[in-house]
């Protein structure tokens, strides 16, 4: 039981580590709080963005505290690949260099065949995507999908301020 | 294997009948508040079992039938494309032999092309609540089935490749245990 | 004690009524799940906004929940007007029309003489407020206050991509 | 009344001394993620002791002080700025004499002008932890003496006003009964 625990455990860290590195330009680990104890342990993020001190994710800023865990989530997708994964509107806390980061990782993902469905109100997500599916309401609150188009995200919603 | 279309049928609010067609790689799906970016996510979600109502924002099944209409019923279909190299030899076979058939041919017009795999879910309203039927592949099935079928492709109620809106917050808010208890249930 | 409850239940009902047509285009009401018992009673936000039907918050979409909850903080704001309100990153579920309609609402506000610190990431809160202070991070993590300028924010900060 | 100066000093980000002046009506901040728009909250949050350690982010009041820097002590004052309306009689003839004063005088520059009060707080690690002292307009205060003056301003560790970085999920996500008694507090 216990070994099983340290096999995934090793497994979902060394995915982390590499993600965040991808994703934050930083060093990230996990960290049990009572290694000898595990099942019986807490566990946090432990994270240095480049050049700030080595802080847990409670005593990150709102953004840094959503960049590592998606990097955190992300581990954990790859230790169960699916055909597709779908995120909504992941971005919020971000700022737009980190949307970017983000949307490069999941062009990276997809170069490797994965599906990605992404939903963003955030402008550097919806530039990298390949296609954007359009979505407005009609008069009664009726759902209208307005079509998939490349890169003409601004056309689609009708108003790029959406898009800001 | 990816999603290659949806059918929605007057799914919340989806007032009628709409299809989406998905290619592989990176779509985004954008629009204002409020226009229905998260009900195609619970679309998703409904069709394949994958959340209760609650975790789709209604109170009871019935409150996904879209409450624009007199329809007592609600379908999401989801079309999944397999690639050549997860195809079996004989299904192989099959495809090749389907792909063989002249396009108007009403044989093909009947039949389920072998790379691809359908599931549907239809909510009826009952007189003690609703009713569920599930199809696999055109097929009456059960959702047991349709839940073996999807974890061979770790989908599950459990598993993380959905990321519904708040979920990150969930996950920042976390406390130590909670995130440790992630790591045992993938253990 | 419920005479009491009553009255501050029917002013912040009242506020939240006009808030909401201002920000929301639509009517919002407080709503007793128990009104002859007040006490043991649970509170809902009800709303409708334009066009569709009447719901609860719980079912709303994100960016309307986010909307129709600040149209509630507002309210209880209006019955102790305080020197200074401080708001940090309230919009970041909403669309570019609703930030705009937020704006509008904080400059409505100030113009009755409050003040408002703003915190956004978010272009049309930053082009409509008087001023933006610009934070930076300098080597090591050091804060960096660039300076306060009207209508500047993409020199404070140095990239416009933030604002996205 | 308004708040038209806020000096930092060793503050969590804030490595040394930063001085922002602030005006009425409408200012935003922004910058990238994890500069420190927050933290200048916080930094208001603190020095009005409108709230506790953990809600700053920190494990304990000893963690505020900049991890950058060697020096064992922060502080934060905040100025504030009244308006002539809301001075009494007194104080507008103090204001009078003040600004009647010549801009080099001595006197002038020990006063604090009647229609500015400051409050601040210092915490320095000591034995047992860290020990806070507060000042109002320059006189060494209490907590109580400082909450007591700003609650007849409506600001208060219960107030509104201040609205963090997640308090609107908190708002979105809470329970009926949790939402009713918001109202029983204002009642
Ligand atoms: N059964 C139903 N019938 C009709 N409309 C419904 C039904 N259930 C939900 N809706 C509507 O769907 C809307 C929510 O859609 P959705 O959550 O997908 O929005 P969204 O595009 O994700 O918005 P946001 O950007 O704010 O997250 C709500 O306004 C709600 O009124
Ligand atoms: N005592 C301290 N000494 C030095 N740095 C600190 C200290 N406490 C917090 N910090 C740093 O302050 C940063 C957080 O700042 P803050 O929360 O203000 O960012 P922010 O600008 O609000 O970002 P976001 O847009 O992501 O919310 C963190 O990266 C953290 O490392
Ligand atoms: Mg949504
Ligand atoms: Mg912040």
């Amino acid at each position: 039981k216990r070994g099983a625990f340290q096999k995934s455990f090793d497994e979902i860290d060394g995915h982390f580590r590499s993600i965040f590195e991808t994703l934050a330009a930083g060093d990230g680990h996990l960290v049990l709080s009572n290694p000898d104890d595990p099942l019986n342990s807490g566990m946090t993020l432990m994270a240095r963005p480049r050049g700030k001190k080595m802080q847990r994710i409670e005593a990150m800023s709102g953004g840094e505290k959503s960049l590592t865990s998606l990097a955190f989530v992300f581990a954990l997708q790859r230790t169960m690949p699916a055909p597709f994964y779908a995120l909504d509107e992941v971005d919020m806390n971000l700022d737009g260099i980190n949307v970017e980061k983000l949307a490069n990782m999941v062009v990276g993902e997809t170069t490797k065949g994965s599906q990605f469905l992404v939903v963003s109100l955030r402008k550097p997500m919806i530039e990298r995507s390949a296609r954007t599916i359009g979505v407005t309401q009609k008069a009664g609150g009726r759902t209208h999908v307005t079509g998939v188009r490349l890169r003409t995200a601004e056309e689609d919603t009708g108003n790029t301020d959406l898009l800001h | 294997m990816y999603i290659c279309h949806i059918s929605i049928d007057n799914f919340k609010s989806f007032n009628g009948k709409t299809d989406i067609p998905f290619e592989k790689g990176f779509t985004t799906i954008s629009g204002p508040n409020g226009s229905g970016k998260s009900n195609i996510i619970d679309s998703i979600l409904f069709c394949l079992a994958l959340s209760t109502s609650r975790t789709m924002r209604a109170e009871k099944l019935t409150d996904l039938i879209n409450n624009l209409s007199n329809r007592k019923t609600c379908m999401v279909e989801i079309t999944f494309q397999k690639e050549s190299f997860e195809l079996t030899d004989d299904e192989q076979t099959q495809l090749a032999a389907y792909n063989a058939l002249p396009d108007d041919s009403n044989d093909k017009a009947d039949m389920l092309p072998p790379d691809k795999m359908t599931v549907s879910r239809r909510i009826k309203v009952a007189n003690s609540g609703s009713s569920s039927v599930y199809t696999l592949n055109s097929q009456t099935s059960t959702l047991g089935e349709i839940h073996e079928m999807l974890s061979r492709y770790h989908v599950s109620p459990g598993s993380f490749n959905v990321m519904m809106q708040g979920d990150v917050q969930g996950f920042v808010n976390m406390s130590p245990m909670e995130r440790r208890k992630i790591i045992d249930e993938i253990a």
